[in-house]
């Protein structure tokens, strides 16, 4: 599970300071489905990235399993990146160097699993979103919504605990949006905590719960 | 204008070639928008790239404003693309040194407006699709769906005769999405020629015409 406390997120903005995300408390059970909505630049993505550990909060608290990791706690972030969280970033941040099956086994071969073992788990994870196929393609010879389900499926592989992804479904058609929410639900119904950034209602209709960011405030129930 | 004849592209696919785009044909008319959708992996930006001439056909023609433009005729498309051809890629393509407004004012520079002119017009763009407070930012201090809007406007501003979106809504959230369809549909009412590759069919159902690419074929009324 994860949880925000009270974050705050500001950036600078010329002589000014800008919040992002204002005073922000959610909280994403093992076992539960989040959907975070809200209109373009509201701060979704930050809300992700502060989660994942990849943009420190100004204030507040940010607890992955209980356990609270400030922007000091490099280490600790970076164990729990490995082993503990699984994103789907809205940019996609595939190494365009490596093959589809390459990018998705990554993540388990620096958690310890053996090259074969990690190749096989990709192999499957690449399969549950329809690009079996194309395990072998690099990013840039495939389709944007290739490259989504790529991202998605590194997301997934190994069963982390928690799993944050921004708008997996943007590039997708309404078929292939499908699978992916579902695979998604069937990740919390199998005891992960899932958060879905999403601007499409049909994909947060599947969430358990639906919060709404605006111009960095939350509103909805926190937990 | 712009039409595509009997148009292929074939991608080197290990020792096999596959057909992106199996003999198309489509045509765009003056004042006419038309809606182009289809699954992940159809050919759908193929058929935009092929259009803007970043991509060759294999075979067929593709026809600018009634001029039938080759690969091998890399001048005329390099001034098609500065004068008459205004493109949202699906990656975007923002220049990441640039700000927002230089980013957007940068093709009208190139095309012999002054840097006073181009500015004007460019903050005029990017008011339409709400960013002018904006205008000073890199894209990397963007968020995504700011980052598309600055896309849109680029491909806007000049008010060329052909308008090739690729996804121009993926990131946005429906108010945003609207605003943008809602320029597009303007363009065509002007005289332009604009099409729109979309997975919503929300977006689709502005346009004058629908067609569907399947495994790189196209269904639909081609004119
Ligand atoms: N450089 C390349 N080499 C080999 N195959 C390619 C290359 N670029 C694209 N493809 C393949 O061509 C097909 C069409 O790709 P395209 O990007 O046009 O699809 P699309 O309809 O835009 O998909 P999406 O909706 O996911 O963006 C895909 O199956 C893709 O894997
Ligand atoms: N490095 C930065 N410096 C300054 N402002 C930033 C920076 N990164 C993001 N912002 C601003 O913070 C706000 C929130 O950005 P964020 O990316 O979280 O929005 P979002 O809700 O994900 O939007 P979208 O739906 O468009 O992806 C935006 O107004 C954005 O312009
Ligand atoms: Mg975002
Ligand atoms: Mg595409």
């Amino acid at each position: 599970a994860c949880e925000l406390r009270q974050v705050s997120m500001h950036y600078p903005d010329g002589d000014e300071t800008r919040a992002a995300l204002d005073a922000v408390s959610l909280r994403v059970a093992v076992g539960e489905f989040v959907a975070v909505m809200g209109p373009s630049g509201s701060g979704k993505s930050t809300l992700v990235h502060v989660l994942a550990g990849v943009e420190p909060a100004t204030a507040g608290e940010v607890a992955i399993r209980g356990e609270v990791l400030g922007p000091q706690d490099r280490r600790a972030w970076i164990r729990a990146r490995r082993k503990d969280i699984g994103v789907v970033y809205q940019r996609l941040n595939l190494l365009p160097t490596l093959s589809a099956l390459e990018n998705v086994a990554l993540p388990l071969e620096l958690d310890g699993f053996n090259r074969r073992a990690a190749a096989s788990m990709a192999a499957a994870a690449l399969a549950d979103v329809g690009l079996a196929s194309l395990a072998h393609r690099r990013p840039d010879h495939l389709s944007g919504g290739q490259q989504q389900r790529v991202a998605v499926a590194r997301a997934l592989v190994g069963e982390r605990s928690l799993l944050l992804a921004d708008e997996p479904s943007g590039a997708l058609d309404s078929a292939a949006a499908e699978d992916v929410v579902r695979l998604l639900a069937d990740r919390a119904r199998a005891g992960g905590a899932v958060l879905m950034v999403t601007h499409d209602s049909r994909m947060a209709s599947w969430a358990d719960r639906i919060v709404e960011l605006r111009d960095g405030r939350l509103t909805g129930v926190a937990a």
